[in-house]
């Protein structure tokens, strides 16, 4: 990549992360995950999306919907949401993967 | 190795840096853009609803009602989350982040995003991983970049390369799709105001945290509806005929080239919108279109008053395979945003009896770009004219990164004359074509010679 994406290379690798949603207790009902973005070190402050938390809203996605909502408090969600942050290079283990991933991913030859 | 069974080495990231377990984090507060929803509901509710798919798994993947409507209530929103402070991390990490003010990037340019595909299924190989692209089209802070990104990515940062490394978007849907077909675009929400309405709800809750955010680089512009993009992309017009509508170029004040399949009959009075950036209608008459035969599917519009401060495009006489290019076109928004800008390479150029009779580019083309310019990315001359892009008719999958276009060479010299003249002689000659043209335009391997027979 040429010298223009540099400085972009850097935020890029240097904020990037995975956010992992998953219910206290039932590990079985799987996790949700996706990207998101280090605001801030120090306080540690990340965004992601927010889709992974719909399965944890107290009032259901319709919540989201609701006419003037910009913002939901922390507390829309149930206690039983366990959230986890990954960024490089730091991240589980491959055994770790098994557990979080999604089943089925594979590499088909062309 | 030693022979007692030691602590197992780390796995080590590509990267060869040791590994660490990921971090509790808790969850402040959800955040929404009411501006991108607002597009959102504009560009893609009512009627067009449903058309679109933003799926997070493939188009066939089972998704139940419940889920995909849960997943389109929560396109526009974001979570905040607090994360236990990592000393190390702050020290190793450079300066601080900045975003980019709404606007601050044009249309057309360049920009990298960075997801992790399938989110946190396997991030020793998928973690932050890279796509990049241009900034395609914006409607507000509802933005489109052709930087291919897959499910998993929602909620990756976008950044710019000017002003340098900022942050200009976050991904919103990774796939779009619009009846059926998937469109090679990426869905983002402007990261500015969304930092804006996370400052503001932290300033009450946690104040010193609300300091620690981004802070915004650039020259907010007001962003017009229409940001024409690059000086070149203002050519592409919108050519509307009767219900149909698709993408022209102007090549002369008074003249607008089409394809036959969006204007297909002559003396029909058609209505040209040009965005300057702010949008104008002239109308104009079909003074020439390709008979259904021909593999030229052109259309040429005589306009009844001049397309003002539209920029006239410089005609390529040479192509170049592996070239820059863009194309710019009415997809996706149609009428109600100014034209998309997609990029790639010509990815080839198909000649006949060493004559360019065929363009393939990379770029992205669906339904709505037909007609629109092809340009050279670095000199900005019109290449040619997009007519189609790929379906495989056995799976039914559309390809937008595969298209054919013509070549302006084909057309130059008959559009110069009826400029001059008045003549549609040479633009005649187009219901002519040699049968290798045809062949070629069929799909099929021209013929080098005939047959020769056994006998």
């Amino acid at each position: 990549m040429g010298r223009q994406w540099g400085p972009a290379m850097r935020a890029a690798e240097q904020t990037g992360c995975v956010v992992s949603a998953s219910r206290a207790g039932h590990p079985e009902a799987g996790s949700w995950s996706c990207s998101g973005v280090i605001l801030s070190c120090n306080p540690g402050l990340v965004l992601c999306h927010g889709g992974i938390f719909t399965p944890f809203l107290r009032a259901g996605s319709e919540a989201l919907t609701a006419a003037a909502a910009a913002i939901l408090p922390g507390d829309s969600c149930g206690d039983d949401l366990r959230l986890h942050v990954q960024w490089g290079p730091t991240v589980a283990s491959p055994a770790a993967c098994a557990e979080l991933g999604r089943p089925g991913l594979c590499t088909p030859q062309c | 190795a030693s022979l007692e069974p030691g602590p197992p080495d780390p796995p080590v990231r590509p990267l060869g840096r040791p590994l660490q377990p990921p971090r509790p984090a808790e969850l402040l507060l959800l955040l929404s853009c009411p501006a991108f929803r607002a597009h959102f509901a504009r560009l893609f509710g009512g009627e067009a609803a449903e058309q679109w798919r933003f799926a997070s798994a493939a188009l066939d993947d089972e998704v139940s009602e419940d889920d995909e409507e849960d997943q389109l209530r929560a396109l526009g929103w974001f979570a905040l989350l607090r994360v236990q402070p990592d000393q190390e991390a702050a020290e190793e990490r450079g300066p601080a982040l900045a975003g980019a003010s709404l606007g601050a990037v044009p249309k057309g340019a360049p920009l990298l995003a960075c997801g992790s595909p399938f989110g946190a299924f396997c991030p020793d190989i998928f973690l932050n991983t890279l796509s990049r692209g241009v900034l395609s089209n914006a409607a507000g802070p509802l933005l489109l970049t052709d930087a291919r990104c897959l499910p998993g990515t929602e909620g990756g940062g976008v950044f710019a390369a000017r002003p340098a490394g900022a942050l200009v978007a976050f991904v919103a849907a990774p796939l779009c799709w619009k009846a059926r077909e998937w469109v090679g675009l990426t869905l983002l929400c402007a990261a500015a105001p969304v930092l804006r309405v996370a400052r503001a709800a932290l300033g009450n809750l946690y104040p010193s945290a609300a300091a620690r955010l981004p802070s915004e680089v650039g020259v907010p512009r007001d962003v017009p509806l229409r940001d024409p993009g690059p000086l070149w992309a203002a050519a592409a017009v919108l050519v509307e005929c009767s219900t149909v509508w698709g993408s022209g170029v102007a090549v002369a004040p008074r003249l607008v080239v089409t394809c036959r399949h969006v204007a297909p009959r002559e003396t029909t009075r058609v209505v040209v919108r040009y965005f300057t950036p702010k949008s104008v209608a002239v109308w104009g008459r079909v003074v020439f279109a390709t008979q259904e035969t021909s593999p030229y599917d052109i259309a040429v519009v005589s306009l009844e008053e001049d397309l003002d401060g539209v920029p006239m495009p410089v005609p390529a006489e040479r192509f170049h395979e592996g070239e820059a290019v863009s194309v710019v076109g009415f997809g996706v928004f149609g009428q109600a945003c100014g034209p998309s800008v997609t990029a790639g390479i010509l990815s080839a150029v198909v000649r006949v009896d060493d004559t360019p009779v065929m363009l393939q580019t990379t770029c992205a083309v669906h339904g709505g770009s037909s007609g629109g310019p092809l340009f050279s990315t670095r000199s900005g001359d019109l290449l040619g004219i997009i007519a189609s892009n790929t379906r495989d008719n056995n799976t039914g999958a559309t390809y937008p990164h595969l298209n054919f276009s013509i070549p302006i060479t084909v057309l130059q010299p008959a559009l110069q004359q009826y400029s001059r003249t008045g003549d549609l002689g040479s633009l005649r000659e187009l219901d002519r074509a040699a049968e290798p043209v045809r062949v070629v335009w069929r799909l099929q391997r021209p013929l080098t010679e005939a047959p020769q027979s056994k006998l």
